[in-house]
């Protein structure tokens, strides 16, 4: 089973089609294994991303330095996740 | 019985597909189940009819879960099958529904997809078939239908998130719900719901020139979403796919359109990104609830307006 422990979900507010075309070419980026929830389409648009633990620091660290602003949605992915398993096992327990 | 289900909780494949046979047993008049095909990995592709009699009558078409991990969506759908069953010979708008039209509501329409959200990957979207020359997996659902296809906001690339697939059509999911529909011959609305950013949308995707209809089904959706947002006071933008979220080519609802299906829309359900694909199961039951308002809404407004 996949884990996500560390995983952050960024939104990203992008102030113009230069942003835009910065946050394309970060998906791009194969390596980095970033997941857009929302994907980089229009300034007007918030962008999501999930990013997996090793690649927080780095991605953090090359928004701030094109004054990209975001904000972290989802501070630890995992932890939504067990309470999510955690409430389908309670439903479970209550239903038998 | 059908109402015994949690239906603020989420759900398996096996619990929900067993559940359909409760809800079946439950409403012998007017409920059936329907095999449309099978997924790649061999599971069963079901559709619940919800039908009073005659023979090709005109139907509504709904489908959740085509993006397996948007889990909110196929909770909906549960819910949303129940809430038709029980308010047929109550609720008047159902019931005139019900007595001229019939509902097809396909609630896991990708379940190699759903089943392995559960088993080893939440954040998976796609379905689960190989793709030749790459080691990734799945197609994009809503990037595979004939409408478009290929083109901008969808990528070749079988490692994406939005691959299209070899060829329209590739996936035996897609596959299924058009010669599902194609062959049914008088389907006359597609409602896709997926999750999440609280929207309603309608054609194009493919393309920012509105369609023929543009301004009716814009129309609608301004109702839809002012009394989805009567109920808990949530807000929903709406416009043509291309106008509000981004060109997207190969989707659902634009080859709904193009296929002469005029009141064809997509549903992107809560949130607008707090949670995201993680909804909490607490907020089950009220969306489920609210989003019940616009589809009455769109539903009543194709009882009204045959073509």
């Amino acid at each position: 089973l996949e884990t996500f422990v560390g995983h952050q979900v960024l939104r990203i507010k992008t102030r113009n089609e230069e942003e835009v075309r910065q946050l394309q070419l970060l998906e791009s980026l194969e390596h980095l294994e970033l997941d857009f929830w929302i994907s980089p389409s229009a300034p007007a648009l918030p962008v999501d991303v999930r990013i997996p633990a090793a690649s927080v620091q780095s991605v953090k660290a090359f928004l701030e330095s094109q004054g990209i602003e975001y904000s972290v949605l989802i501070e630890d992915l995992q932890k939504l996740l067990d309470e999510e398993k955690e409430a389908m096992a309670r439903s479970r327990r209550v239903k038998r | 019985s059908s109402r015994a289900f949690d239906f603020s909780s989420y759900h398996t494949l096996d619990e929900i597909y067993s559940w359909m046979d409760t809800l079946v047993e439950d409403h012998p008049g007017l409920v059936s189940k329907i095999r449309i095909g099978q997924s790649y990995e061999g599971r069963d592709l079901l559709v619940l009819k919800f039908s009073t009699g005659g023979s090709a009558r005109p139907a509504i078409w709904v489908d959740t879960g085509i993006h397996s991990r948007e889990w909110i969506s196929q909770a909906t759908g549960v819910w949303t099958a129940n809430k038709i069953a029980e308010e047929y010979g109550r609720d008047p708008s159902v019931t005139a529904l019900l007595d001229n039209m019939d509902v097809f509501l396909e609630i896991i329409a990708n379940p190699d997809g759903f089943v392995f959200t559960h088993s080893s990957d939440r954040m998976w979207r796609k379905t689960r078939s190989p793709n030749t020359g790459s080691t990734c997996l799945g197609v994009d659902p809503n990037r595979n239908w004939d409408a478009g296809f290929g083109g901008d906001g969808s990528s070749g690339d079988p490692c994406s998130d939005i691959y299209h697939g070899p060829f329209p059509h590739s996936e035996r999911e897609v596959k299924a719900i058009v010669d599902f529909i194609r062959g049914h011959g008088n389907v006359k609305s597609v409602i896709s719901i997926h999750s999440y950013s609280q929207m309603l949308l309608f054609p194009y995707g493919y393309t920012s020139v509105p369609s023929p209809d543009y301004q009716e089904m814009n129309e609608l959706a301004k109702k839809a979403v002012s009394d989805l947002a009567a109920v808990y006071g949530t807000k929903y933008t709406f416009g043509s796919i291309a106008d509000t979220i981004y060109t997207a080519a190969g989707t659902t609802v634009d080859w709904a359109y193009d296929q002469g299906v005029k009141y064809s829309f997509t549903l992107e359900l809560r949130d607008t990104g707090r949670h995201g694909f993680l909804l909490p199961s607490s907020q089950i039951l009220p969306t489920a609830t609210e989003t019940w308002q616009a589809l009455l809404d769109i539903m009543v407004h194709v009882l009204e307006h045959p073509y």
